[in-house]
C-alpha cells in the first residue's frame, strides 16, 4: 500500500459526507446504499465513523459530473477514467467525483428498482412473462397511461407482483419540485417542450418542468433514465429507436458499425444520417459500490497500491463477493489504527446470488434462480443436436436455433454426463457419428449416447504438451474439426483421432478481424462465432466479420 | 478471404475522440498518471525517457518490465481505471 506524501489524513475520526447530486442511472436509494456500504468497508476496520449531511459542507463531498466538471481534471467520456478523489484536507480535498458518462450499476447490468405497484419497491425480475410473452425490459403493454412497469417475479400472470419503472411521468429527482412528475408540454423561455430536455444546462442532465410553465413557476426536476436509455453520446437518457438508418443502411439492434472501438451504439431517432442523435447501448456498467469504496480510500489518505487484488489498485475489475484485501487493511490502519471492537466482516453486494448447489451431486436440485442472463461469460458454448448449449461451472442451459425459442435450464452437467468435471473448456458433436467430445484442461471424454470413453490425455490426439486447454472447436466439413488454444489452432481428423500435418497455424492468419484469444469458438447457423468475455464476433462463410454483439442479448435472448 | 469487412469510421457528435495511435495513447497515459515527470531533490522537475516511464508503469501494474510498448502494457492502458495519478505530483 501507499499513502500520499506527508501521510495526509483526517485529524478527526467522525468524518462527514454529503451526496451533492445523483446519477439518473440508478434509483437514488440504491445510490445512497452503495455509498453507505462503501464507507462501511473502511469503518469496519478502523475507528472512523461516517455521518451523512444533507446540506452545508462535509469533509467528503460526493458528486457526479461529466467531462469538465469544475476541477482541473476533466473526465473522458464513457470508459477510461471512471472517477477520482482528493486526499484529506480543506476545500476540494477529500471530495470524490464520479464520471456521469459511465453507466453506473451494481456491476452486473441494469438495476431497476420499482416504485408503487404492489411489490414494496422490489427490483424488476428480467425476463418476466406477461400474457404469454417474455419481457427483458420494462414495458407499457397492458396500460393506457404509458407508464412503464415490470413484474418483480418471473411470471406476472401467476404471481401478479409488479411495480412501476423509472419514468419522468412518475417522478423526478433533485431540482426543487420534491420529486413531482413532469408536466408535458411545458414552456421554457417561451418555447414549448414535449419531453425532457438538456436545453438551458451545460452539464448534460435532462430536466423538465413540473408545472405547465417553467418561466412563471420555476419548478423543475431531473428526469430518471429509463432502463432502455442510451448512455453518453448526445442523447443521454433517450431510448434507442429501432429500426434506424445509418449510412443508408437500416439497423434493428445496437451495432458497432462506424466505430473503431467496437462499442455498441444506436440512434435515438429513426435516421442517424439526418438527425445525428445517438448514444451507447446499456452494458454491465460499473459497480458504484466498488468504485466508491476505492475513491473513499483516496479521500481517507490511501494512494494507489501495486497489488492487483487490492481495492486500491488503480484498475477497475468487478468482484462478486467483495472483501477488503489485507494490503488495504494495513494501509488504512497505518493511518488511523484498528478497531478492535468491530469485526472485519466481508461486505457483499445486495444483488449477490447464492452460489450454485454442488453440481457434482445429482441428488441436489439446481437453484432455479441461477440465471444464464446473469453470467458474465461461459466456460464453453457449443451446438448439440441443433441446440445451443451454454456451459458454466457445472451447469448448462440450452436454446433451440430459433431466435424466439425459450432458454431452458439450468441443468446439472453431471446428471446428463456423469463422467464430466464441472468446468468444460470446449465441446463438439461429430457430424458423422453424433459422438460428443468434451475437453477440460488436458483431458477429453467421448460420449456415445450414455456410454463414455475417457478421460484421455489430449496429447494422445497429437496436441503438444504445451497446450493446457482446448478453448474452441469448429467443424470443418465431415470428419475434420479445428481445435483452438491460445493464438493457434490445429485440425483434428476425427476418424483417425490424430492432428493433421501442417498444424498448428496462427488463428489471426486465417480468421482475420476476430480476437486471437477467444475462449469459445463454435459454428452456428452457417456462421462462426468467436467469443471473448461477453461479446461475440460473427464471421460469415466468406470469413468476413459481419457482426459484433453481446452473447447475452443475441444468443441467449436476454 | 481473411480480411474483415471494411468499416467506415465516422465521427460521432458529442463523442470524446479516443481514436489515438498506440504511441499517442501511451504518451498521454504516462503523462496523465505521473510516470513521465520526476521531481529531483533540487526541486527541478524533469522528463524521464519513455522507456524508463514504461518500466515504472509496468512495475506498478505488475507487468513484465520490458520498457517497451508491448501488448500487455497497451492492454493495461486501455483498462477502465481511477483518475488519480499513480505517481504523486
Amino acid at each position: 500500500y501507499k499513502t500520499f506524501d506527508g501521510d495526509l489524513k483526517w485529524d478527526h475520526q467522525d468524518i462527514t459526507y454529503r451526496i451533492v447530486n445523483y446519477s439518473p442511472d440508478m434509483d437514488s436509494s440504491l445510490i445512497d446504499d452503495a455509498f453507505a456500504r462503501a464507507f462501511k468497508v473502511w469503518s469496519d476496520v478502523t475507528p472512523l465513523t461516517f455521518t451523512r449531511l444533507f446540506d452545508g459542507t462535509a469533509d467528503i463531498m460526493i458528486s457526479f459530473g461529466r467531462a469538465d466538471h469544475g476541477d482541473p481534471y476533466p473526465f473522458d467520456g464513457k470508459d477510461g477514467l471512471l472517477a477520482h478523489a482528493y486526499p484529506p484536507g480543506e476545500g476540494v480535498q477529500g471530495d470524490a467525483h464520479f464520471d456521469e458518462d459511465e453507466y453506473w450499476t451494481l456491476g452486473k447490468g441494469t438495476v431497476v428498482k420499482t416504485r408503487y405497484g404492489n411489490a414494496n419497491g422490489a427490483e424488476c425480475h428480467f425476463p418476466f412473462i406477461f400474457e404469454g410473452k417474455s419481457y427483458s425490459t420494462c414495458t407499457t403493454e397492458g396500460r393506457t397511461d404509458n407508464l412503464p412497469w415490470c413484474a418483480t417475479t418471473a411470471d406476472y400472470s401467476r404471481d401478479k407482483q409488479y411495480g412501476f419503472c423509472p419514468s419522468e411521468l412518475l417522478y423526478t429527482f433533485g431540482g426543487n419540485a420534491n420529486g413531482a412528475e413532469c408536466v408535458f408540454p411545458f414552456i421554457f423561455q417561451g418555447e414549448e417542450y414535449e419531453s425532457c430536455t438538456t436545453e438551458g444546462r451545460s452539464d448534460g442532465y435532462r430536466w423538465c418542468a413540473t408545472t405547465a410553465n417553467f418561466d412563471k413557476d420555476l419548478t423543475y426536476g431531473f428526469c430518471p433514465s429509463r432502463d432502455t436509455a442510451v448512455i453518453g453520446g448526445n442523447s443521454e437518457g433517450e431510448p434507442c429507436h429501432f429500426p434506424f438508418v445509418f449510412l443508408g443502411k437500416e439497423y434493428s439492434s445496437c451495432t458497432s458499425e462506424g466505430r473503431g472501438d467496437g462499442k455498441l451504439w444506436c440512434a435515438t431517432t429513426d435516421d442517424y444520417d439526418e438527425d445525428k442523435k445517438w448514444g451507447f447501448c446499456p452494458d454491465q456498467g460499473y459497480s458504484l459500490f466498488l468504485v466508491a469504496a476505492h475513491e473513499f480510500g483516496h479521500a481517507l489518505g490511501l494512494d494507489h497500491s501495486n497489488i492487483r487484488e487490492a481495492l486500491m489498485y488503480p484498475m477497475y475489475s468487478y468482484v462478486e463477493d467483495f472483501s477488503l484485501h489485507e494490503d488495504d487493511v494495513e494501509g488504512i490502519q497505518y493511518l488511523y489504527g484498528n478497531n478492535r471492537t468491530r469485526s472485519h466482516s466481508p461486505t457483499t453486494d445486495p444483488t449477490d446470488e447464492p452460489e450454485p448447489t454442488d453440481p457434482t451431486t445429482p441428488v441436489v436440485p439446481v437453484d432455479p434462480t441461477k440465471d444464464a442472463c446473469k453470467q458474465d461469460k461461459f466456460d464453453t458454448i457449443t451446438v448439440i443436436d441443433g441446440q445451443l448449449h451454454f456451459f458454466k461451472d457445472g451447469l448448462y442451459w440450452k436454446k433451440s436455433s430459433s431466435s424466439e425459442a425459450e432458454l431452458k435450464g439450468p441443468f446439472v452437467i453431471s446428471e446428463k454426463w456423469s463422467a464430466l468435471p464441472a468446468v468444460i473448456d470446449s465441446s463438439f458433436q461429430d457430424l458423422l457419428t453424433n459422438k460428443l467430445y468434451f475437453f477440460s484442461g488436458t483431458r477429453f471424454w467421448v460420449y456415445t449416447g450414455k456410454n463414455v470413453l475417457g478421460p484421455r490425455s489430449i496429447e494422445k490426439l497429437g496436441l503438444p504438451s504445451s497446450v493446457q486447454k482446448v478453448e474452441g472447436a469448429l467443424q470443418r466439413g465431415k470428419g475434420k474439426v479445428l481445435l483452438f488454444s491460445g493464438e493457434n489452432f490445429w485440425r483434428l481428423d476425427v476418424k483417425a483421432q490424430k492432428i493433421d500435418r501442417g498444424y498448428p497455424r496462427y488463428t489471426d492468419a486465417v480468421f482475420g478481424g476476430v480476437p486471437n484469444d477467444a475462449h469459445d469458438v463454435f459454428h452456428f447457423k452457417g456462421h462462426i462465432y468467436f467469443c471473448r468475455d461477453r461479446f461475440y464476433w460473427r464471421m460469415n462463410s466468406r470469413r468476413q466479420v459481419d457482426r459484433v454483439g453481446y452473447v447475452k442479448y443475441d444468443l441467449l435472448g436476454c | 478471404w481473411s480480411v474483415p469487412l471494411k468499416s467506415v469510421f465516422v465521427t460521432f457528435p458529442g463523442d470524446i475522440l479516443k481514436n489515438k495511435t498506440d504511441t499517442e495513447l501511451a504518451e498521454s497515459y504516462l503523462q496523465r498518471f505521473g510516470y513521465m515527470n520526476t521531481l529531483q531533490r533540487s526541486g527541478f522537475q524533469s522528463m524521464v525517457s519513455t522507456s524508463k516511464a514504461l518500466k515504472r508503469m509496468q512495475r506498478q501494474m505488475g507487468l513484465e518490465e520490458t520498457g517497451e510498448l508491448d501488448k500487455a502494457t497497451l492492454e493495461a492502458m486501455r483498462q477502465p481505471r481511477c483518475g488519480v495519478p499513480d505517481v504523486a505530483n
